[in-house]
């Protein structure tokens, strides 16, 4: 099973390494940026990582939304990786304005394998289609939940966000479900 | 099957962006190194891709084999990627010395996804374990084989190295057996 692997390669190969790293990141990045920022709420101290259900990832989120807008990224992590000397690994800020106009800054990305999953099911001799993909994807968000829920390590630094199809219609979905996540940690 | 997937992540989240732009990174770094730079042959200007059935990867190759060093990082790539933007793609450049004590460059680095392997088969929840993985390992290399050798973007690209199990007697097996590559391409 594909996305099985997927998240145990996207737990023990990326979040176990960053997710430890990723409160002194923000604490750096804020006090380099004191004077511009706005808020760092509680709930954006963790990195939200989207994980859309038919699995069409975007490669610049603000192109999903015209509430979000790419920041800044967050200083990078060097770490040797089999053979690569300073592996750089990084994450990207975003500032998401809700409807009454206030901003917030947040760390959020696609979850990776989902690209994966998604190029797979184009390819024939990859051996799955897109009808076995949506089950993939929620296999990959279970999965990957439960190695979370029991790793010491990555304990109340992440949050998962599932994101249903119907986001189609409304221009500022992406946007509501994030400020909905934050505001919910405050 | 987890080996599976995973080769695909290798070559649709890796070898499919990076190796297209590997012989301009190559060109330009010799550029920047010419005064000091050892003999770039034609078989080094491909990335060698370590896979040692027994999925044991270091992260610095140097502490394999003596006669191995860091020689120094090609230009950064930088590419937007799943909400990271100007996520960061390189690779390391090793100084390979032979027996007769002359020294070849080349581009080399493990396949990342077999330290997934490895570390799976060491946590319960996964579901396999040290008996499965050298069938894993193989499975990987095989897939990633037929994937490569049908990608007409990669074609002439890289080198795949499988590693035996027997290096451990030999502490100059690793740079004799990179060398034995390097030079079947000239
Ligand atoms: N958002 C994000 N930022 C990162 O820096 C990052 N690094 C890894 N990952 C995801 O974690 C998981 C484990 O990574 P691993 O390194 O074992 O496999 C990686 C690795 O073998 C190879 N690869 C990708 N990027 C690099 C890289 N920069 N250097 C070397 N190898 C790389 O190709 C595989 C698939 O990569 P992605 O498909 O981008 O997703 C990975 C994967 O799902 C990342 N995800």
């Amino acid at each position: 099973n594909v996305a099985h692997g997927l998240a145990w390669s996207f737990y023990l190969g990326y979040l176990r390494l960053v997710l430890p790293r990723l409160e002194d990141s923000i604490t750096s990045f804020h006090a380099d940026h004191k004077a511009s920022s706005p808020r760092w709420g509680r709930g954006s101290r963790k990195l939200l990582i989207l994980i859309p259900l038919d699995s069409k990832v975007s490669h610049k989120i603000e192109d999903e939304d015209d509430n979000i807008h790419f920041y800044d990224n967050l200083p990078n992590n060097e770490i040797d990786r089999a053979g690569v000397r300073g592996r750089v690994y990084k994450h990207s800020v975003y500032r998401v304005r809700g409807e009454h106009g206030k901003a917030h800054l947040c760390v959020v990305e696609y979850a990776t394998p989902l690209l994966t999953l998604y190029n797979m099911s184009h390819e024939s001799s990859a051996g799955f289609g897109e009808p076995e993909r949506r089950q993939q994807v929620l296999l990959f968000y279970r999965t990957l939940r439960d190695i979370l829920e029991n790793s010491l390590q990555c304990r109340n630094r992440y949050k998962l966000i599932l994101l249903n199809d119907e986001r189609e219609d409304d221009p500022h979905f992406l946007s509501k479900v994030i400020l909905r996540h934050l505001l919910q940690q405050e």
